[in-house]
């Protein structure tokens, strides 16, 4: 099963 | 006052081609060195990031920092008016409510100019952090985009394995499995060393959204880590970078 991470989780909110 | 203009407009709708599909609505920002976009599609999942230097414009005048709010759905409509070999002027005030854009032929006989609204959008900016590639590789955009097409309709998920070196894409589905391995280069001395190579995962769907742009540049730059957003990357000549990046499909 794969799935996708946010790229929220690898990059930083600014 | 805000005024940008490029020879060739169509390297403009080009890029405004190439990421209309993946973003909405999105804040250009104008600063007095150049244009950049950053935004992210709907499901956080790619991101696209744009950014065009002063330099490579015709003529650039930017007084202050502005923040054009804009549909790119719109705009690739207003695109629709920009012919083969005209030019292109962006243009505004300092308090914009509209980008009012110019087209103009080679022979100066044919000028259409249309207003954009602008809209307001929340910025949710992302801070990309600076990342010590593992593994870049260039390779012909052309060549790239054929290859994701055609995995695309074996498998949704390609798996990525670049060196210094060579370039794997691999792919499992239904039908069976395989792999396309391009060398990219023969230099010995490169290779004294072990290489480091990393694997990742992506949607193929994603990969053929960006490939949108590969009419923009005769290569593509691909930049992976482990544990870190696919970085895809056009170069638009003298003007700046197109960047997408994309985030790895992982096990549960």
């Amino acid at each position: 099963n794969w799935t996708q991470r946010d790229l929220d989780q690898y990059f930083i909110q600014v | 006052m805000f005024e940008a203009k490029l020879t060739d407009g169509t390297i403009f709708k080009k890029i405004i081609e190439a990421i209309k599909d993946l973003v909405t609505d999105v804040n250009i920002d104008a600063t007095p060195t150049g244009l950049s976009l950053q935004a992210m599609d709907s499901s956080h999942v790619a991101l696209v990031n744009l950014h065009l230097g002063m330099e490579g414009f015709e003529r650039y005048r930017c007084d202050r920092n502005l923040t054009l709010g804009i549909s790119i759905t719109n705009l690739a409509k207003v695109m629709k008016l920009v012919n083969q070999n005209d030019s292109i002027t962006l243009k505004c005030e300092d308090e914009p409510t509209y980008l009012t854009i110019v087209c103009q032929n080679q022979k100066h006989d044919r000028t259409t100019q249309f207003n954009v609204n602008l809209i307001t959008l929340d910025s949710e900016h992302l801070g990309i952090p600076e990342t010590e590639y593992t593994s870049e590789i260039t390779m012909n955009s052309g060549e790239f985009s054929k290859l994701c097409k055609e995995l695309y309709a074996l498998s949704e998920t390609v798996e990525f394995e670049i060196s210094t070196t060579f370039v794997k894409f691999a792919v499992e589905g239904e039908i069976g499995s395989g792999s396309i391995k391009i060398q990219t280069s023969a230099d010995e001395a490169e290779t004294s060393r072990p290489e480091d190579t990393v694997k990742l995962s992506f949607a193929l769907r994603y990969l053929n959204l960006f490939n949108k742009a590969y009419s923009l540049s005769n290569q593509v730059k691909l930049s992976m880590a482990a544990e870190t957003p696919l970085v895809v990357e056009y170069e638009v000549e003298s003007l700046g970078t197109l960047k997408y990046y994309l985030a790895p499909k992982i096990t549960d």
